[in-house]
């Protein structure tokens, strides 16, 4: 927590690689659903 | 309550790419979760989590291992496009950076069927979106920051390092930004639909060149749960065009550019209303306020009749998309036989629904920049921001950070701004004014 009152949580960034793109693809199917909308 | 029909698939949260560390419990215990705005429940793998391969690979959390738990068992589910993750609600302590949230609602889970979340190097999710698209109305965590005095100002904002080298992925801040990592000032737009951070957006341009589609508004959404940006299939085909991007090639859309491509166009330049064309040549019905599929077959859809099912809708939609692309194209003072070959050209430039395009990286130099405008503001984004690197050296894939979603009026057309969007851009969620603020980022 800064003196400004603010609190700052670190992120971390996945680098994409032909690994995580193919696990991407395997699981594009399972997406997450944008509530409220219809198609 | 989130019944299929108002279920749209967004997004793949193996795409993910920023997370960060929370704790629950007392004494705390750990997990990794995207911090999405995109959503509004906090959810992490239960201990009572014992058929899903996810949960095995993942931490779990343990109630009777904390202090500060408190049974809630109310059962909770939320649904993806072919499962869904389910579990119940459970009430404890949870740490974000220093601050500790007392008292805070969130899932239990107890099923993550499917590949998903295996692989996923994230346990869950924390939302920070609004409490209107929460499951089981379970107040977001930055409602209880705000009730519990935790931050002095009703406000968060991200910062996403786009320097791929840098180990610092980037921050996220609570009660206020981070002047280190913008710009000048903030352009801010109202929330018009709370729920998600949507807002208005104005037009989208492709090389300086106005597309038009959005001109008399569309609406966006800014998600640092998704990592690309999503938009309307018929401006995501006209920048797959300008950036050679991979698309598939739909043989509805070409017939009804060859045999009615000229008809449209006599029609505009004619000054018939754009939105009654359509139905005017026979293949949509209008509603009043636009083409609607005529659930019938047209003369075009029986000779495409063995390409795909629904032929009618999709008549109707390349009909639909012909208009905007040759309205486009009228405004900059092409000639009759350019567009035609233009956008027949946009047929093969489809892209997949949420589906991702490949383009070559050597060929990042001749791509235009895209820019959306938002609250009157052009936000420029150039190839080397809207092109995602995949892996290193010569086998280096780069993949669009484009993809197609649609929404029909009166929710959209939307688009959502994922994380190329937000990684140019600093972001600033102001819930106390309800509003949305971008200023480029450092």
């Amino acid at each position: 927590e800064r003196s400004d009152g603010t609190v700052r949580v670190g992120l971390k960034k996945l680098k994409l690689d032909s690994k995580n793109r193919l696990a991407a693809r395997v699981g594009s199917k399972q997406d997450k659903p944008l509530r409220g909308y219809s198609g | 309550d989130s019944g299929d029909a108002d279920v749209v698939a967004l997004k793949n949260y193996l795409d993910a790419q920023y997370y960060g560390e929370i704790a629950i419990g007392t004494p705390p215990q750990k997990f990794t979760v995207v911090f999405d705005t995109g959503s509004s429940n906090l959810w992490v793998p239960s201990s009572k989590c014992y058929f899903s391969i996810a949960c095995l690979l993942h931490p779990k959390y343990k109630s009777s291992r904390s202090s500060t738990y408190e049974k809630n068992g109310k059962s909770a589910a939320i649904h993806y496009g072919t499962g869904a993750i389910s579990g119940f609600f459970s009430n404890d302590a949870v740490t974000v950076g220093d601050l500790v949230v007392k008292d805070q609602e969130f899932i239990e889970a107890t099923k993550e069927p499917g590949i998903t979340f295996v692989l996923a190097k994230f346990d869950g999710i924390l939302g920070l979106g609004f409490r209107e698209i929460s499951v089981g109305n379970a107040a977001p965590v930055w409602y209880n920051m705000l009730k519990q005095g935790l931050i002095k100002e009703p406000v968060f904002s991200f910062w996403l390092n786009r320097n791929a080298d840098d180990e610092e992925g980037g921050e996220l801040v609570f009660g206020g930004v981070d002047p280190n990592h913008f710009k000048g000032k903030h352009t801010y737009v109202p929330v018009t639909q709370k729920g998600y951070w949507q807002f208005d957006m104005g037009d989208v341009l492709i090389g300086s060149a106005p597309t038009g589609f959005c001109e008399n508004g569309c609406s966006a959404i800014a998600d640092s749960g998704t990592s690309l940006l999503a938009g309307p299939t018929p401006i995501i085909t006209m920048i797959n065009h300008a950036i050679g991007a991979a698309g598939v090639v739909s043989q509805q859309c070409k017939t009804v550019v060859d045999q009615y491509g000229e008809t449209i166009l006599d029609l505009l330049l004619s000054e018939t209303q754009p939105k009654k064309i359509c139905s005017q040549i026979g293949l949509c019905t209008f509603d009043g306020t636009r083409g609607v599929s005529m659930g019938i077959e047209s003369v075009v859809d029986k000779e495409n009749a063995k390409l795909s099912n629904g032929v009618g809708d999709a008549a109707c939609s390349a009909c639909e998309m012909a208009v905007v692309w040759i309205q486009s194209q009228l405004r900059q003072n092409m000639t009759q036989e350019r567009i035609l070959n233009y956008i027949n050209e946009l047929c093969e430039r489809l892209p997949s629904p949420m589906g991702e395009s490949a383009v070559d990286c050597a060929q990042l130099s001749t791509m235009p920049t895209v820019s959306l405008t938002i609250g009157g503001k052009v936000f420029d984004l150039s190839p080397e921001e809207y092109v995602l690197k995949v892996g290193e050296g010569p086998a280096a894939q780069c993949i669009s950070g484009f993809i197609a979603l649609d929404v029909a009026p009166p929710r959209g057309p939307l688009w959502i701004l994922g994380d190329v969007f937000m990684g140019k851009y600093h972001t600033v969620f102001d819930f106390g004014n309800e509003q949305v603020g971008f200023a480029e980022a450092v």
